[in-house]
């Protein structure tokens, strides 16, 4: 399964959703995430830091490096496509040739045997690298965080989607919205999960609450079911982990 | 005062201190904030939806309109350069022009005599939007999230500063970074505002502290001064005023 982890909003929990689920999948079965950000905070969430002369993203994108030159084991199984500061130059270049959109699709195809599950992680605005996310992906997940305005954010993206859809990639489907930095005991948690599960769309699974766990495990550089066995934080995703094998059923 | 809210990392508090500031300098002296960012959350946190018909950030970035047609004054007396999802179009379209990266600071040119302080709200990432701020702006001020891995988000910003300094506007200066998102009794934030106050090469400002004040002030679309006098919340603003103004009279 192709999955693309998108939100156009900065810092609601793309990333950290990503190296989450990544993690959890990665002991199911191979699988691969793909930063695709220029900040590099998924490269860095697993511990690992591209030196000035080592291929990360942008070099792959763009064709100077094959897959297999540019793609990391790291040390709890999860395979990454790392990405550093060169890879903001990779708009810019990519726009320049035709199929821009098509470049990351184009660029994966071969993984799709060798790997069970792809995770593309996005950066926030509607850029290039996003659409060309969403023109790849089988699916798309959408973390939203438990904010006042996150609502505003998510039409935004489902905008995006719904253009993709009929321009570029008519087989991408929304797999549901993931609410982050939940803390259920406040109203503004509450008002937003009422709003999300209001609609009837498309699933809303079980908000990831909000803690210090989390940004431990990245700055740990360790998938968070390996840093910590709290059921409250492992629930929600072995609960989205779930619903994913059955959808590869279908 | 030209100046610029910046920080390529998402969700670190750009728009909230740009709208807590503005709201408190627009008591001194008339203000502008420029809305950089295609999701428009400053022009939402004042208030403002743009209609389909209405100009914003987009067309007058790109020449169709004159400042004069699109600068709004909101409720509480800050003024308000408006923006919506057809900024995203303006990187592209301002890219295929000469002097992209000097576009804002022409339009702005104009506004020094109009309004005291001019604030220009970033969007995340290091697109064409951000450096034409940088660009444009006396001073930048780089909110950062008391959170781990801030500080790489801005060594990543002090970067883009440094090259903007050298190739586009050798008159910017860093005003100094502004932590927000402070839990002082965590550990978290006691060890990114050490981590900040132990480097000497630019002011660390008073924290912003946690507090849904500010996401219910942004809903309420008043500043945060008018929405609350809690002191705690408005110290660190104020202090941060009295500094501007002392920058000012140098
Ligand atoms: N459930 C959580 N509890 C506590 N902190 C969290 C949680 N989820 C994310 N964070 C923290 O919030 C910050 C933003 O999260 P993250 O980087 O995953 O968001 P993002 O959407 O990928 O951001 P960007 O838009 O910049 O890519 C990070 O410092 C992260 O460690
Ligand atoms: N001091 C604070 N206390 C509580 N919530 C805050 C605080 N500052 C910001 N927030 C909330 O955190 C979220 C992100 O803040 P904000 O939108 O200001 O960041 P930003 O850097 O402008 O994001 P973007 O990169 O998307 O432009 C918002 O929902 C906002 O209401
Ligand atoms: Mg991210
Ligand atoms: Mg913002």
């Amino acid at each position: 399964m192709f999955l693309a982890i998108a939100n156009h909003k900065g810092g609601v929990g793309k990333t950290t959703a990503t190296l989450a689920l990544g993690g959890l999948l990665s002991e199911l079965g191979t699988c691969l995430v793909v930063d695709l950000d220029p900040q590099g905070n998924l490269t860095t969430g697993l511990g690992v830091e591209l030196g000035s002369d080592q291929p990360g993203a942008y070099q792959w994108l763009t064709g100077q490096v094959t897959t297999a030159q540019v793609i990391q084991k790291t040390a709890s199984g999860l395979y990454l496509l790392p990405a550093d500061g060169n890879l903001s130059r990779a708009e810019m270049e990519l726009l320049q040739k035709s199929g821009a959109f098509y470049t990351l699709r184009d660029r994966l195809a071969g993984c799709r045997g060798q790997f069970r599950y792809v995770l593309m992680d996005c950066p926030p605005s509607r850029g290039l690298l996003t659409i060309n996310a969403l023109a790849a992906a089988d699916y798309v997940l959408i973390p939203v965080q438990c904010q006042f305005f996150a609502l505003k954010g998510l039409s935004a993206l489902l905008e995006t989607v719904d253009h993709v859809q009929r321009r570029l990639n008519p087989k991408l489907h929304i797999l549901g919205v993931l609410p982050t930095m939940a803390e259920m005991q406040t109203i503004m948690t509450q008002d937003v999960l009422n709003a999300l599960n209001a609609q009837k769309n498309f699933p809303v699974f079980k908000p990831l609450p909000k803690s210090v766990k989390f940004p431990e495990s990245n700055l740990a550089g360790e998938p968070i079911h390996r840093y910590t066995n709290e059921s409250r934080l492992l629930e929600p995703l072995l609960e989205l982990v779930k619903f994913i094998q059955r959808q590869e059923k279908l």
